[in-house]
């Protein structure tokens, strides 16, 4: 474990923290995409199948664990919960998530690096955690008031993406065998989907002024 | 080849 990768789950961490701190306490997920909420589940259910199977320390088990039970439970807030479900805006989160499960699913199904029902639906996480993030900007982009804690979210999201970036150089260095191709690549297309939102997060903080993004 | 208990991250 190295100081990029601990850095890079503490800002996940964090994301997910800041998330459900506006839907427990101002009771609110407005900005807030449920159909990224509903794919950052699926990732982590296919991602965590090996949770039963093998143990690799207890860091890992929980960290596991919180994601699971994080992403799960914001997407019953957002669907269930009486206050917080009318808070959510549903006319403009209108991305097709279903149309990029398939391809993902596809893609999982040729590029893995074993064939094995866990292999592939460890690639399938990979790539469809590369753009579960895509309903979640769109959405941004039609808001008109973004709240600072949503944008706050997805900051924290981004940069946790890049921190792993650091993280696979400084592996790639220091460990030659840890080689994995297929998070690489689509971790880095995944960090490239925030550059504009980066661009106008950060200007929007310098400049002290509230964050809006361009139609 | 990879491992499939290579998988450390989260």
């Amino acid at each position: 474990m190295n100081l990029f990768r601990l850095a890079g789950d503490m800002t996940h961490l964090l994301s997910v923290v800041v998330l459900l701190l506006k839907i427990h306490t101002i009771k609110s997920c407005a900005g807030i995409s449920l159909k990224t909420q509903e794919l950052y589940a699926i990732v982590f259910a296919a991602r965590y199948l090996d949770l039963f199977v093998h143990f690799m320390s207890l860091y890992n088990t929980i960290m596991k664990l919180v994601f699971l039970a994080s992403s799960f439970s914001i997407v019953w807030y957002m669907r269930q919960h009486k206050i917080v479900r009318r808070t959510y805006d549903k006319e403009h989160d209108t991305f097709r998530h279903q149309f990029i499960l398939l391809p993902c699913l596809v893609l999982a199904l040729l590029i893995n690096e074993k064939f094995t029902f866990r292999e592939v639906m460890w690639a399938f996480s990979i790539y469809l955690e590369a753009v579960a993030i895509l309903p979640q900007l769109v959405l941004l982009q039609r808001t008109r008031n973004i709240d600072n804690l949503a944008g706050h979210y997805v900051f924290f999201l981004g940069a946790y993406r890049a921190l792993y970036i650091l993280n696979w150089i400084y592996r790639y260095f220091t460990e030659p065998h840890f080689v994995h191709w297929i998070s690489w690549i689509a971790g880095i297309v995944q960090t490239l989907l925030y550059a504009d939102f980066f661009y106008y997060y950060i200007t929007s903080w310098k400049n002290n002024v509230k964050l809006e993004l361009p139609a | 080849e990879a491992e499939e208990d290579d998988h450390d991250e989260l």
